[in-house]
């Protein structure tokens, strides 16, 4: 069965859809066939690949029509394209225990002929980042190294348990991730050290610095360890890829 | 009848908490009877100036019940505070326009007492940024200078058209604020020059600069302006209050 990693954290701008591309990305060149899932309604994973949005997303149309996934070019990475229309499936989506496992066996289906299916989620704690919680195996947790960044994380934790206390998921913690993290800055080893007293060993050993290069790559179509190789923020990212897959499935 | 500015950018972690805090200090300053709205579920402006969310929303609660409005210490202005359930008002809301209208000449009442009301909305496009746009006299849109940030503002548009077209609204486009501008980057000069020749007149004079100092004052419970008044961030967001001030009613 796949592993199924979703990207979340309802606090904005922290690293989701950057960690997302790059993970995906990094895991397609080790050999695993991967998919990446863009379920936010700004289509930043999807643009971030110089990718166009769908009309309408593939794991929301439920007919099991022809497969629309789309090859990544120079990437053995295949892409399900995000939509701008998703803003309704939150408002819509207030599904019951029953209608989200039929939901959620619906994209596992859809997901079966890869080794390795990353979900970028928008910033929100609504239908569309519980859904695909309730579908993941493990959950990564990009966190800013800054103060707003740290308080969010009680909220998703306690979403995190919820799910996981449905008897038809298997999510497990997959790590909290410290990212855009500024040696000069003060304020960043603070986070980082209060990250690592209270989650231990859930976080990951790799942070992943702030770059420019990390900012600039999207408006090029690209993954940063594509656009600048030889940048910290890609060397980061290859770390932590490495790091997942020597986790296995999560802690 | 009170200026409601709303503050809003699907787009995560652009500024928007930050341009409420300190808009709503420097206006509450300026001598007018301001007021504070957290409308977002992670409650950062609550907890950034070192208040505590409330257990049921003052506006979401309906009843006219005891007005709890907690004025922030050391400052002429008054909060609301934020609520951690929002996210089920996310799901629940998919108000009739009739609805809305009655929502919002309810919320408009609750702010009768105030001349300036600053709305921090979640970094979503769903019923409550909806609402807040609805009730709100101009829309202010923080704008990172990044590219992400720049393809979103297309979605943000479409939304304030929408929530104008509507006859009982008299939502104006307050004006797109640059936000965490790195002066030694290109890409915010990219960026910059990009919004200035799109938006015009539209863009504020202002620009918010990346300075630490705003990322450190919400773990002290204060706003920039108050925690580091002679930093780069705490001067620009004056010089954005004095613009405010001065463009009266939005553009
Ligand atoms: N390591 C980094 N260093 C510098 N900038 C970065 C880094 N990682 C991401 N960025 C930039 O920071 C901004 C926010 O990142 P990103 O969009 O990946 O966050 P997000 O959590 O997906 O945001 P949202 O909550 O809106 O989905 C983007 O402009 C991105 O290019
Ligand atoms: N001018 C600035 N320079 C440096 N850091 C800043 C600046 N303004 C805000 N920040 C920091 O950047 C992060 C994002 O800012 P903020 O939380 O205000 O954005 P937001 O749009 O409200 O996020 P969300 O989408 O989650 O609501 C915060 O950690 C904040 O302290
Ligand atoms: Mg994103
Ligand atoms: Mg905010």
């Amino acid at each position: 069965m796949a592993r199924i990693l979703c990207i979340a954290n309802q606090k904005g701008g922290v690293g989701k859809t950057t960690t997302a591309i790059n993970l995906a990305v990094t895991l397609a060149r080790s050999g695993l066939r991967t998919l990446l899932v863009d379920l936010d309604p700004q289509c930043n994973a999807t643009t971030g690949l110089g990718h166009q949005p769908a009309e309408r997303h593939q794991l929301l149309r439920g007919d099991e029509g022809e497969e629309l996934l789309e090859p990544v070019e120079g990437e053995p990475l295949f892409l399900m394209p995000g939509t701008r229309s998703l803003a309704d499936v939150e408002m819509l989506v207030r599904l019951s225990r029953e209608d989200m496992e039929r939901v959620c066996r619906q994209w596992r289906g859809q997901f079966a002929d890869f080794q390795m299916v990353v979900l970028d989620c928008p910033p929100s704690l609504g239908a569309l980042t519980r859904s695909a919680l309730a579908v993941a195996t493990e959950v990564i947790m990009p966190v800013q190294c800054e103060y707003f960044a740290m308080e969010g994380l009680t909220q998703m934790i306690v979403a995190v348990r919820q799910v996981q206390s449905w008897n038809w998921t298997s999510l497990s913690l997959g790590g909290i991730l410290l990212t855009m993290h500024d040696h000069r800055l003060e304020l960043a080893q603070e986070v980082e050290q209060e990250v690592r007293s209270y989650f231990g060993q859930a976080t990951f050993q790799t942070v992943i610095p702030r770059d420019v290069a990390a900012a600039e790559a999207p408006s090029h179509g690209l993954a940063v360890v594509d656009y600048a190789p030889r940048s910290r923020a890609a060397r980061a990212y290859l770390e932590l890829c490495m790091e997942v897959l020597e986790s296995e499935q999560g802690q």
